[in-house]
């Protein structure tokens, strides 16, 4: 039995909501408060120190159309690179699972194939195509991923996910590195006369001067 | 580095969602910086799994498209002022809101370019009303204006005007930057540089001791 979603507030605090004004109002969830999605953060063995979380996994019930915008740096991380292939290749997804503590930059060949390696036993896991499954990561630049512990993670991490407000705390604070804050937003608004729902999450306090595209 | 994940259940072709997505993408985490490191793992994804149960957007020429970009700009740069807010060793947030420019892309290159400057960001730990150096970062974004059009405030303080410094309270400059510094708040530099439509803005944070110090022992 998988233990329940811990209360990840002990952690690090949640960052103050900078949300500008509009026609909206905010909803708790973060990532998990837009219909179809689930959440889950747990601490797998991957970092360095301490037992902060550091494994989020987040799902969608159905073939969630997919975009992406990544780094222009052309020294591109492992993941990077995994999921422009994968969203070249299909205009949907259904995971995202995202590490902490290694970035998996700069790892060359065995880099890519670790990243192959886990959303192929992600995919296995949840029953999916493995380009169904993106992969983000973040820590040391030129340091692998912890592959064992991660992959050993993962049914638990399936376990765990939820479309609870714990659900989306979990992962918000287990994509984290040096952050002080985890920063998780979601908001609802009507679009068309429909309640429609947007929500997200972010990690990022250094090495921060994004050129996405 | 940012990683960013964002969900939504609206109903939206593949087309038009990776547009919208590259659109609110320029808008917010494009738009800040702490360190102007570019990391090797920057990355967005979004995914829509159009189970709200509303029209299908297709199109990016309609109400409903141009709300659904709102929203997903508003989320995204609530997300990216989080990450500016807690660049490693900030005690603030720096708002950087220009106007005047000719595009809004003009705009957020200059906004950005004075968010990034150690200068100005040094100036701000230091509590220092240095408008000399928002100057400086406007002139060198590489978007060309007439400096004589230039206006530079901080907060309700304004500090140039047509390109002529003013003369200011000094003491009230480096105590709003000394209140806003101590509850963390957020310090606003507001830029024009003409008469152009083109707006724009870009959030970095001040630059303390503690950046180093968190820099020196983090290593590869």
């Amino acid at each position: 039995v998988v233990s329940a979603q811990q209360d990840v507030s002990n952690y690090i605090p949640a960052a103050p909501i900078l949300l500008p004004e509009g026609p909206w109002h905010q909803v708790p969830g973060g990532v998990a408060a837009a219909k179809g999605f689930k959440a889950a953060g747990m601490y797998g063995g991957l970092r360095a120190v301490g037992e902060k979380p550091d494994l989020a996994l987040v799902t969608c019930d159905v073939d969630a159309i997919s975009a992406g915008a990544f780094t222009t740096n052309v020294v591109a991380a492992a993941p990077v690179l995994y999921c422009k292939e994968a969203l070249e290749t299909s205009t949907t997804a259904r995971a995202i699972l995202i590490n902490a503590g290694q970035a998996n930059a700069a790892t060359g060949d065995a880099g890519y194939q670790d990243v192959i390696d886990c959303s192929h036993a992600l995919a296995e896991l949840l029953q999916l195509k493995p380009e169904q499954v993106l992969i983000e990561s973040t820590g040391v630049i030129g340091q692998r991923i912890k592959k064992e512990p991660l992959l050993k993670s993962l049914p638990d991490l399936v376990n765990l996910l939820s479309s609870t407000v714990q659900g989306a705390d979990s992962a918000a604070v287990a994509i984290t590195t040096t952050d002080l804050v985890s920063k998780s937003i979601a908001i609802e608004s009507e679009v068309g006369g429909t309640r429609v729902r947007v929500g997200g999450m972010a990690k990022g306090s250094g090495m921060i001067h994004p050129n996405m595209a | 580095t940012m990683l960013g994940v964002i969900t939504t259940d609206a109903l939206v072709t593949s087309d038009v969602w990776r547009k919208m997505v590259r659109v609110a993408v320029n808008r917010s985490f494009n738009q800040i910086t702490v360190d102007g490191d570019t990391s090797t793992n920057d990355c967005v994804i979004a995914l829509a799994s159009g189970l709200s149960g509303a029209n299908k957007i297709s199109s990016l020429n309609n109400s409903d498209a141009e709300h659904l970009q709102a929203c997903l700009d508003a989320v995204m740069q609530g997300l990216a002022k989080s990450i500016a807010w807690d660049g490693e060793g900030a005690t603030c947030l720096i708002e950087v809101k220009v106007s005047g420019a000719g595009t809004e892309a003009d705009a957020a290159k200059v906004a950005r370019s004075v968010a990034s400057s150690s200068l100005t960001k040094a100036a701000v730990y230091g509590r220092d009303p240095n408008w000399g150096r928002i100057a400086c970062a406007a002139g060198y974004a590489g978007i060309p204006f007439n400096p004589n059009k230039l206006r530079i405030s901080l907060g309700d303080i304004l500090l140039m005007e047509s390109g002529q410094p003013l003369p200011f309270d000094r003491a009230a400059a480096s105590n709003y930057l000394r209140t806003t510094g101590e509850k963390h708040g957020t310090v606003i530099i507001q830029i024009s540089i003409g008469d152009g439509l083109g707006s724009g803005q870009a959030w970095g944070c001040d630059l303390s001791y503690d950046y180093v110090k968190i820099n020196a022992e983090y290593t590869t």
